[in-house]
């Protein structure tokens, strides 16, 4: 099973057009393993990227860079996984 | 023992446990619910659609699937409490009971068994479906990007790698050639909803360009009441507005196709989020989120219902 421990979910609030063609450049590149949860595609609506432990340095800063704002939405995405599976047996078994 | 009566509604549930709840959902309600099977999925599951019909052959009908994306997982949660909401309501609301009388209502809860499974014993983020591609250690095609609607266009993969890949071409997947059978064997559907989470919108055509749809302002009207009713229970805000337009463009969406097949009332949705969560919701919000999404849901059947076409 794949597990994410230390993934992290970041959250950036889009500003600008720029930005938008900053993070596309990093969703077209396949190095980092990135997941978008949601795209880049205007500044109405956040950004959401998945990032695996081993890229959680170069991504940030790569963001810290280029002056992306962001915020860390989910810190460890495994925790939240253990929570919602350890949630998932105590409701098969009742 | 595992009755309609007694089943967790706001849990998050393993395939079998679904398909097994719709036989008690049946048994439950022999009269409006049938359980059909559409065909099976790449890794040989049955599809079932549920069927609530009082009677009539190929009657006007309601299509509503969820959980394409298999990672999306209230969306699957949503479509279950849904199915027990049109079930238990049917007889008792004056609206879903006169709609009922003339018209169908389809509901696939596992657009993609093979994904959803897949997502629930080996990769929590998996999106797509779990064919093997050809010449690719990659497995799975976007299933929402499969559709005979612009296929191929932008916003879609030629990567088998990528979770947006289109696949080899138009309704390669099986999973996606049940729908298209069911509903173009049918030939009388009024409306193709499918639900997906996450980010709170609501969508009608196109994807595949940003051109408006003929019924643009029209399916915008439909769905800005549908928002109206469903922001009213818990304050959950939706944006609406075409695909292309309030999101992206993405190429081989399923309610484009409908769409230009001929189904005018063709949205889709984007459940909520709490903003901290994305696709792992907390099971805690199934059920007001299922909730918040009937009210638009009935809301649109209701529209539709009142015009005919």
């Amino acid at each position: 099973e794949k597990v994410f421990i230390g993934d992290q979910v970041i959250r950036v609030n889009v500003e600008s057009e720029e930005q938008i063609r900053l993070l596309r450049a990093l969703e077209q590149d396949t190095y980092w393993d990135l997941d978008f949860w949601l795209h880049p595609v205007n500044t109405e609506i956040p950004v959401d990227i998945r990032v695996p432990y081993s890229s959680l340095y170069a991504v940030k800063d790569y963001l810290r860079a280029h002056n992306i704002q962001f915020s860390v939405m989910i810190s460890n995405l495994q925790e939240l996984l253990d929570e919602e599976k350890a949630e998932m047996e105590e409701n098969n078994m009742m | 023992e595992r009755s309609s009566k007694s089943f967790n509604f706001g849990a998050y549930h393993p395939l079998e446990t679904i398909y097994s709840w719709m036989d008690d959902l049946v048994a439950a309600h022999p009269n409006l619910v049938t359980k059909e099977q559409i065909g099976t999925s790449y890794e040989g599951r049955p599809m079932y659609v549920l069927k609530f019909s009082t009677g009539g052959d190929k009657r006007p009908a309601i299509w509503v699937d969820s959980g394409i994306h298999s990672r999306e997982w209230v969306s699957q949660a949503t479509g279950v409490w849904t199915a027990n909401k049109i079930a238990s309501d049917y007889g008792t609301d004056a609206s879903l009971t006169s709609l009922l009388k003339t018209m169908d209502i389809y509901l696939l809860i596992l657009a993609n068994p093979d994904g959803y499974v897949h997502s629930h014993t080996s990769n929590r983020m998996w999106r797509k479906t779990r064919s093997q591609n050809s010449g690719s250690t990659c497995r799975g095609v976007d299933p929402n990007r499969n559709w005979d609607a612009g296929f191929g266009g932008p916003g879609a993969s030629t990567n088998p790698c990528s979770d947006s890949y289109h696949g080899p071409s138009p309704h390669s997947e099986i999973e996606v050639k049940n729908v298209v059978n069911l509903v173009k064997n049918h030939g009388n559907f009024k409306s193709f909803i499918s639900i997906h989470a996450y980010s709170q919108l609501l969508m009608y055509p196109y994807g595949y360009t940003c051109k408006d749809a003929f019924h643009a302002a029209e399916l915008d009207s439909v769905g800005r009441s549908a928002v109206q009713k469903l922001s009213s229970l818990h304050g959950t805000t939706y944006k609406v507005g075409s695909i292309c337009k309030i999101i992206y463009q993405a190429s081989g969406g399923s309610i484009d196709w409908s769409y230009n097949l001929g189904i005018k009332y063709s949205f889709a949705f984007e459940l909520r989020d709490t903003g901290r969560y994305g696709f792992i919701l907390p099971a805690n919000q199934i059920i007001p989120t299922a909730s918040e999404t009937w009210l638009a849901l009935k809301d649109i059947m209701e529209y539709v219902h009142d015009h005919s076409y």
